[in-house]
């Protein structure tokens, strides 16, 4: 996928990182140059320009681009930006917003997507908070989620059936090893220090000592 | 748990919203009046305090907490208000930061975990960009993720075999109807349209259209 990320705050550089790490080709646009010197490793081509420059967007050929994210919390950069990638025909249109009212005013002018990544990651923080051992966690409803949890040391060297009990309040549901992700594991798999447990449970549940 | 949140921007009121569903006791802290007003129905208490000064902390009763968040950018009062927290004896203190120099300054202080939710925010994105039908992903490593889906109109009325067929580089985990979460789904069940199917795989296939 083409994608252009305008606007390279801390939203927009680690949006840059990741979309380079997942092989896209990606187009940086920033009116600060010194953000857009930081960017230019990590994408394929980064621009000095105005995101509210319907003209200069053109120029820079983010009308060809599959997707754009608008990445600045500044609503009226924001807006008028989102409005000229519709303009330009770009099909998929995504955003960021730093408020309630910021984020209605994007979806009434047609962006697909808006994320507002203070609230989201203080939401997030709420349930990591309670299971603490956890390294990520995705929540399913108020009560219940998935934990990415490091393999505790006391662990290593036991099979996977020491973890998962059948028990129906905590399920195990995968396990990466190093970096390469087992959809199925088997029960008498022994558990290592590089591995990484999922489970999926109750969040009193999940908090519990593996 | 008691809980105290120093600093309700958005990032601190995400926290604070969330933590009240979950049946915390929480003691809400900003200088900003209006802030503090605002947060007053979603908590135990709130109060308007300077977080960098200990005794207004001690006062307010923090040193009896379980744990506490500092959730303010602003460098100096975050670090000062973390150490305050270590001095009243709360045994478990998080924080939000909003540079990678902040974070590992709190760290050094003994912050047990730091987040950067706009930086978080933006990789996290990355990957929604590409399993773009998904409402929530967790990332698992590079390539793989878990996806949470809406029921797709077009599933409706069918089994759930129609969408695990065992396959190697996509599994069906968990169902979560009109909000229960199913964390063993038998593969006959119908699908219905306040179902969301929760796969586990790699990023394309995630990205496949149910
Ligand atoms: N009109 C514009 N044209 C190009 N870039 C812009 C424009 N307005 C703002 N930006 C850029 O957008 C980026 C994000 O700016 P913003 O002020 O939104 O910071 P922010 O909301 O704190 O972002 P983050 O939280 O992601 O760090 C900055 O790098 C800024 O230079
Ligand atoms: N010394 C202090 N004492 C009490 N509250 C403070 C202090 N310093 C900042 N705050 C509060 O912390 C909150 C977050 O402030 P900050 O300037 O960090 O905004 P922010 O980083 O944009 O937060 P967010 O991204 O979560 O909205 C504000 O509500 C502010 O009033």
């Amino acid at each position: 996928m083409q994608i252009a990320v305008l606007g390279l705050g801390r939203f927009g550089s680690g949006l840059l990182s990741e979309l380079g790490k997942l092989d896209h080709e990606v187009l940086a646009v920033d009116s600060n140059e010194g953000n857009v010197q930081r960017a230019a490793p990590l994408c394929t081509k980064a621009a000095v320009a105005d995101i509210t420059d319907e003209l200069a967007l053109r120029d820079l050929g983010v009308g060809g681009m599959d997707a754009a994210v608008v990445a600045t919390g500044v609503l009226e950069a924001s807006v008028l930006a989102a409005m000229n990638l519709q303009a330009l025909g770009v099909p998929a249109i995504y955003a960021k917003a730093s408020t309630d009212l910021h984020a209605s005013i994007l979806q009434r002018v047609g962006v697909s997507r808006v994320v507002q990544p203070e609230q989201d990651g203080g939401e997030r923080f709420a349930h990591l908070l309670r299971v603490e051992a956890a390294r990520d966690y995705l929540s399913l409803n108020a009560d219940y989620g998935i934990g990415v949890y490091p393999a505790p040391p006391h662990l290593h060297g036991q099979p996977l059936s020491a973890v998962d009990s059948g028990d129906t309040t905590r399920r195990l549901l995968i396990v990466v090893r190093d970096d390469r992700v087992e959809l199925n594991p088997v029960r008498d798999r022994v558990i290592g220090p590089g591995d990484a447990l999922v489970f999926a449970g109750r969040d009193e549940d999940l908090a519990r000592e593996l």
